[in-house]
């Protein structure tokens, strides 16, 4: 006997109250938001793994710039990007984790990578970058990750002055 | 933050998150990472789990274990367990964010303290849907 199938992703949370977003804008997120999924539901369809649909998701979703992860990654304060990505398979508990990469172009490939090919659970920093760069996975310059408006939101938040303010009801709009 | 979570005709679930971190972070700061049992968990007992939100909220409320904990020791259903930790144990802390959560029977949960989630999902029917707003 099968087992039904089942698929969710998300792109993010906050305020994101009806007309903070155009409607144009707001279409091409329901568009994205619609290829990502069918991505992993196509392959749950055709008798694929739960491992192979998330992260066929969430490949599509690092590779729209609307959302927070791959290309449209938000800035630091330095000015580039740190890259940060978990998976883990319920079958076994098996988990893989990167954080603070700077060059793998899709970071949730990176953390499979970690779970399948090393005898880790977490990487970070330039010890990732180092181990990924041995894993014949697509790598990009960090300047690749830049997004108008990503940029934008960086210089705003500088323009405010100090760090960001982490309690609670001083964060971003919109995070996560 | 993006992440997914799906079960697979053999009863299998995953998760997978990935993110940018907050706008301006500094001094290699990891609270947003989907740290394992904060962001992202997986277990065929009990369901898979992905966050996204206020991470360092996340991490001190251990968010997504605790989800599948409260579903394996306590017998509750996943619904109940997304409403006592997102909009219990989460938003006491001051955290805001949501997740999304499948069980190993189907039960698919997108629960947010948040006033919107990007989000999108299988229902029982096997039709596909998108929302944005917490009324869409």
């Amino acid at each position: 006997m099968t087992s039904p199938i089942a698929l969710a992703i998300h792109g993010g949370a906050g305020v994101l109250t009806p007309g903070l977003l155009s409607e144009s804008d707001e279409n091409d997120v329901h568009e994205a938001l619609l290829r990502a999924i069918t991505a992993g539901h196509r392959i749950l369809e055709e008798g694929g793994s739960s491992l192979d649909a998330v992260e066929a998701c969430v490949i599509e979703l690092e590779e729209c710039p609307w959302f927070n992860a791959g290309k449209g990654a938000v800035f630091t304060h330095d000015g580039d990007h740190e890259l940060d990505a978990a998976i883990m398979d319920g079958t076994n508990c098996n988990v893989g984790a990167i954080a603070g990469a700077r060059y793998i172009r899709n970071p949730i490939r990176g953390a499979r990578a970690v779970m399948e090919k090393s005898e880790h659970a977490m990487l970070i920093s330039q010890g990732a970058d180092r181990f990924l760069a041995d894993q014949q996975l697509p790598l990009v310059s960090n300047d690749w990750f830049d997004t108008p408006l990503r940029r934008r939101q960086w210089q705003e938040q500088k323009q405010q002055g100090g760090p960001v303010n982490l309690e609670p009801g001083h964060t971003e709009k919109k995070f996560g | 933050t993006v992440g997914a979570v799906a079960l697979d005709r053999d009863g299998h679930v995953a998760a997978a998150t990935s993110t940018g971190g907050i706008t301006n972070k500094r001094y290699g700061r990891v609270g947003d990472t989907p740290l394992i049992g904060a962001g992202t968990w997986a277990d065929d007992r009990s369901a898979a789990i992905s966050a996204t939100g206020h991470g360092e909220y996340f991490i001190r409320a251990a968010v997504a274990h605790d989800i599948a904990a409260r579903c394996r020791y306590l017998g509750v259903n996943l619904h109940e367990a997304c409403q006592q930790v997102v909009h219990g144990e989460l938003k006491t802390l001051g955290g805001q964010g949501g997740v999304i959560a499948i069980a190993p029977d189907g039960e698919t949960q997108l629960s947010f303290n948040t006033p919107g989630m990007y989000r999108a999902w299988r229902d029982r029917d096997g039709r596909l849907h998108t929302a944005i707003h917490s009324e869409d």
